[in-house]
């Protein structure tokens, strides 16, 4: 394709980005170096403080199960589920945002919808990781829309298996970080992991790979013109999906230990159907 | 598969009117 044709659809990605996805890597770096103002993020890195901040979170109250019903077991208890479940409604409606972001790849709504089901059910958690990683520092994470701030070493002291959750993701995003991509080098990063050919169960691999071809073009001259500077930053990237499929493989299987140990959780109707059969 | 996934379904069918997630 001419050069002018992958620069249009690099526009076009990343205008489609700035669109569905409320909080761009800009917004959160201001926030994340404290060059916002006086709107600083809320921080929590405690119990106290997480309890102080859910009404940032939103939290929807769950009710407490009779076997836990003693005042101070129930606090202990219902703390990480309800945060778990504010996580859960946070990443569905994530999943939204990803639905829209992918029709708006030009051909992916042209696609056999079977495939399309398939490209999201693969992709999705793979994209939100990627999507994570502007959110995230070394000392923790912003959340709720870049309201909070979660320290790292909080979410590490909460009760197995919770702790285990966010850690990959952080030593994933410190990493992922040092690359320096902006939101547009993003946009066009998202597009090429949801048209990856490789997923189980595709019916018709051609058309996905064709689109996926152009836009791997559009990305790499993308990142010669914004990072002229660094090199190898292509191929770095692209070494950054098969990191991320593992990154995905131990999430999923975690989620799973998680149904089978607390008895009190429910998955998210939208995530359950993502995650079943995933790996 | 479409039947597997009725939420994604849903949502790529739809257009960008919010579905009661």
């Amino acid at each position: 394709p001419e050069a002018a044709d992958l620069r249009a659809l690099a526009r076009h990605l990343y205008e489609a980005y700035l669109k569905y996805f409320p909080l761009t890597k800009a917004k959160a770096r201001a926030i994340l170096s404290g060059k916002t103002g006086d709107n600083v993020p809320f921080v929590i890195h405690d119990m106290k403080s997480l309890m102080e901040g859910e009404q940032f979170i939103n939290c929807k109250q769950i009710p407490v199960p009779e076997h836990h019903q003693q005042q101070h077991i129930k606090l202990l208890y219902a703390v990480e589920l309800r945060f778990f479940q504010s996580c859960q409604s946070r990443s569905a409606e994530a999943v939204r945002e990803v639905t829209e972001f992918a029709k708006s790849i030009p051909g992916f709504v042209d696609l056999d919808l079977n495939d399309q089901v398939t490209l999201l059910k693969y992709g999705v958690i793979e994209v939100l990781i990627i999507m994570m990683s502007p959110l995230m520092n070394k000392d923790g994470t912003l959340i709720s829309y870049g309201q909070i701030f979660m320290t790292r070493e909080f979410l590490k002291s909460l009760r197995k298996p919770f702790c285990q959750m966010m850690e990959p993701k952080f030593e994933f995003s410190v990493k992922f970080n040092t690359l320096e991509l902006d939101d547009s080098d993003m946009a066009l990063f998202l597009a090429v992991i949801i048209l990856s050919g490789d997923r189980p169960g595709l019916l018709n691999v051609k058309p996905i790979e064709q689109l996926q071809e152009t836009v791997l073009h559009s990305l790499e001259l993308q990142l010669k013109l914004n990072h002229p500077d660094s090199l190898q930053l292509f191929a770095k990237l692209l070494q950054k999906m098969t990191d991320l499929r593992q990154i995905v493989t131990d999430h999923v299987h975690l989620i799973q230990l998680l149904k089978k140990t607390e008895i009190d959780m429910c998955l998210h109707p939208l995530l359950q159907e993502i995650m079943k059969d995933l790996y | 598969l479409k039947e597997k996934h009725k939420i994604l379904h849903q949502l790529l069918q739809n257009s960008t009117s919010p579905v009661d997630l």
